[in-house]
């Protein structure tokens, strides 16, 4: 899973 | 992306605006906190760490993400330097004494306690999530020291109250539609700041009635 994913909010 | 999400971000982006505002028209930055300002400078540094490993062009919403990481970053910067240099013979150092490190403490430990992975850029975003939460407590408890707030600072504390109430509403949205549901710590953290947030909505929202400026009790 990518943790990117996870943080796509400011 | 949605309306909360976009409407959220761009509240944020007016708060950041009227700031800059406020200490540029009256060359003065009496009654705004520099700890609160360097909490956010901390919050940012240490939760855009990805844009040193993610391709602006990836995405449609990467690149948004990246323009406004770069611009909060450098706007905080912006305002931390007025602050100390250009207008500091008006900032209220005798008032603005609230004590951050143990903010920053608290967040450091509670990082290291929850976070969604076991890696150095988790739980630095951790901890961003958690300084973020209590950030504007300097500024709320310097307003309490003077009494009386003028009213380009209410706004800008109300925009971003209203930003962090906005994306409540994009969590909630994201909840249902795209089914996330691994974001517990960011939602717990933005609950808290936002309750943070009400208490300040509630006598802004007086005073407006009133017709009166802003006085914290």
């Amino acid at each position: 899973e990518d943790s990117s994913e996870d943080h796509d909010e400011l | 992306m949605n309306i909360f999400r976009l409407g959220g971000d761009m509240l944020h982006v007016v708060s950041i605006f009227l700031l800059l505002l406020k200490i540029q028209t009256s060359h003065s930055c009496a009654g705004l906190s520099l700890k609160t300002q360097i909490l956010y400078m901390v919050v940012f540094s240490t939760r855009y760490l990805d844009l040193f490993f993610t391709k602006p062009w990836h995405s449609a919403l990467t690149f948004y993400n990246t323009i406004m990481k770069i611009l909060f970053l450098s706007s905080s910067a912006y305002t931390i330097y007025l602050m100390q240099k250009r207008y500091k013979h008006t900032y209220d150092k005798v008032h603005d004494t609230f004590r951050i490190q143990y903010l920053i403490a608290a967040a450091a430990v509670l990082a290291l306690i929850f976070h969604l992975r076991l890696t150095v850029f988790e739980i630095l975003w951790a901890f961003s999530v958690f300084l973020e939460s209590v950030a504007i407590l300097p500024q709320l408890f310097l307003l309490q020291e003077t009494g009386e707030v003028e009213n380009i600072t209410s706004h800008y504390i109300f925009c971003l109250g209203g930003y962090r109430t906005l994306y409540i509403f994009n969590w909630v949205w994201r909840y249902f539609t795209e089914h996330r549901r691994n974001q517990w710590l960011a939602w717990g953290c933005g609950t808290v700041q936002t309750l943070i947030y009400a208490d300040f909505f509630y006598y802004y929202i007086l005073s407006r009635k009133q017709g009166k400026k802003l006085r914290l009790p």
